[in-house]
């Protein structure tokens, strides 16, 4: 399943 | 996390610890844009939302409520605190000329349409812009205050540090997102004309003044 790109970034 | 990103995010912190506390001192906001400082809250409103959905880390989620709460706190004392310091003669950016064209570019593109996605595109391309009103003032009165500098070059700075952990994430984990990395290279470029005055001048001692 696609969650969308990972987004640790603030 | 690498030395790039922490170094970009303690920049970032730093810049509105500085506008904080200058506006607090000096019980005044003369010289800063409320239309950047307002944008700059949409930014983290919009950014932000996944607070509630997903947990990254510790570090992350008090950063993004610094973020908010800093935001808030800037706007608050602007608006309604020391309303009757605020530059609104000078600070005339029509921001609608920077919603409206992010809006449409974050629901064309972006990564997935879905809201949360869309909102947080918008919020990127957003920040890239954001300061144009406070360079848009800067330019109208001629100048700016030292402390004001300091606070650009520190906010201007955040992003430039970020598009080199880019460049080292890119080398190291083969992560990147082109729509971050678009909107930074813009975000950076922005501050291009600012950093070089400020170099030039104001680490000389001398006060940021445009050419006449």
């Amino acid at each position: 399943i696609y969650i969308g790109p990972k987004k640790d970034e603030l | 996390m690498n030395i790039f990103r922490f170094a970009g995010d303690l920049s970032h912190v730093f810049a509105i610890i500085i506008l904080l506390l200058k506006i607090w001192k000096t019980r005044s906001c003369a010289g800063i844009s409320g239309k950047s400082q307002i944008l700059f809250a949409v930014v983290y409103l919009t950014r932000y939302l996944d607070l509630f959905t997903t947990y990254v880390s510790l570090y992350n989620s008090v950063m993004k409520v610094l973020f908010l709460a800093t935001s808030g706190a800037t706007v608050y004392l602007m608006y309604v605190k020391f309303k009757a310091t605020y530059d609104h003669n000078h600070d005339s950016f029509r921001i609608e000329f920077l919603l409206v064209p992010c809006a449409l570019l974050a629901l064309v593109i972006n990564h997935e349409f879905t809201v949360m996605e869309v909102l947080w595109t918008f919020s990127i391309y957003l920040e890239s812009v954001a300061i144009l009103p406070q360079l848009f003032l800067v330019s109208r009165t001629g100048e700016a205050e030292s402390i004001t500098s300091h606070y650009l070059f520190a906010l201007g700075s955040y992003r430039a540090l970020y598009l080199l952990n880019w460049v080292y994430r890119y080398m190291v984990e083969s992560h990147y997102d082109l729509i971050a990395i678009f909107a930074g290279v813009v975000q950076t470029v922005l501050y291009c004309d600012f950093f070089y005055l400020y170099i030039t001048k104001v680490l000389k001692g001398k006060k940021l003044q445009l050419p006449a």
